[in-house]
């Protein structure tokens, strides 16, 4: 029965039983699919496999990519206005190589309220790392600016749109160097405030949760016959 | 004219039963995410030659029902799934990657002798 199991493992495209220690969390437009899939067959609708129309593209197979970066060293909080600096990185060796990328969106959470008393405006920004660099031995540097975005309140998970940028790591694996990601707090500060920004910053640092939500099409399972007629 | 079904054998003719399968039974509950199990419902019955016509059979089991009664070396037509749907399954893999992936053919909906 394991050669059986193991077989329609891989039917299912793993090579092995998973074993994860713990689950990851599961964002709400994942449970939202899955959930309206399980109630179609009982309200009598079918459905195209091959088009999610939560997201509104065309794809069968979604995958929350974990970030797999780490923290770099960032100055002082009363020196410099950057609270902290991350690499984010996304292994994206999952997509298999016929899948055809249609949605690769960034996710960041910054955690629940965590600067929301305190009041100091955030600033976010992110970059492409400027070249891979050898882990552990060199500093990745920030390159090309991506997006630049203020962050005046809490205001749940950010999103934005990685599709090029993945199409392109996705083609050249060895040009995924990550995404160099800064927040930054806005405006003047005394001295008061500097102390709980420290705080703030380290909360910031235990609470983001960052998640790459990547849509792929098969063209084998998804043939372009199958679409539906509008 | 509709064959007549004998009331006797109605319980042992080709039909769907159900079958919930159980991701904990499986060991799967623990990488599987969502659902925690589904009804994916089984074929079973027999086929016989008189109620190929009537039991949603395809046209080959309706020639193998007849040279089974030419020549009984020849197996009976078996009864299978006519009808299959799909079911959407979150998981989590080695990698930590959260992965949703519909699946055809795993619910039975229907059954027949083929």
């Amino acid at each position: 029965s394991q050669c059986q199991e193991h077989v329609f493992l891989q039917f299912l495209g793993l090579d092995k039983v998973p074993s994860p220690p713990k689950f990851q969390p599961v964002p709400y437009i994942l449970r939202k699919i899955i959930q309206d899939q399980a109630a179609a067959p009982s309200a009598g609708v079918s459905e195209d496999l091959c088009y999610l129309k939560e997201l509104g593209v065309r794809g069968n197979v979604l995958r929350l990519l974990p970030d797999q970066g780490f923290f770099l060293n960032s100055k002082k909080h009363s020196q410099t206005s950057s609270c902290l600096q991350k690499l984010l990185y996304f292994n994206l060796s999952a997509v298999k190589e016929k899948d055809q990328l249609t949605i690769a969106q960034l996710g960041l959470d910054l955690g629940p309220s965590t600067y929301y008393d305190l009041g100091p405006e955030l600033e976010l920004a992110l970059s492409l790392v400027q070249k891979a660099s050898v882990w552990g031995k060199s500093i990745p540097k920030p390159g090309k600016l991506f997006a630049l975005q203020s962050v005046p309140w809490p205001q749940g998970a950010l999103r934005f749109n990685l599709l090029d940028v993945a199409k392109d790591w996705y083609i050249n694996p060895q040009k995924n160097a990550g995404l160099f990601l800064e927040i930054l707090v806005k405006g003047d500060r005394d001295v008061e405030v500097n102390f709980q920004l420290e705080d703030t910053c380290a909360k910031l640092r235990r609470s983001l949760h960052a998640s790459l939500l990547v849509v792929t099409l098969n063209p084998e399972q998804c043939h372009p016959s199958s679409r539906k007629r509008r | 004219a509709a064959i007549p079904v004998p009331k006797a054998s109605c319980k042992n003719l080709c039909h769907r039963h159900q079958l919930f399968i159980n991701f904990r039974d499986l060991g799967w509950h623990k990488w599987i995410i969502a659902p925690k199990g589904f009804m994916a419902n089984y074929c079973h019955g027999e086929c016989p030659f008189s109620l190929t016509t009537s039991l949603n059979s395809s046209n080959y089991a309706f020639m193998q029902a007849l040279m089974n009664a030419v020549d009984p070396e020849i197996p009976q037509a078996v009864c299978v799934p006519t009808k299959l749907s799909p079911i959407s399954m979150l998981y989590q893999d080695n990698d930590d990657n959260v992965i949703l992936r519909h699946y055809e053919d795993m619910v039975v909906d229907e059954c027949g002798c083929g």
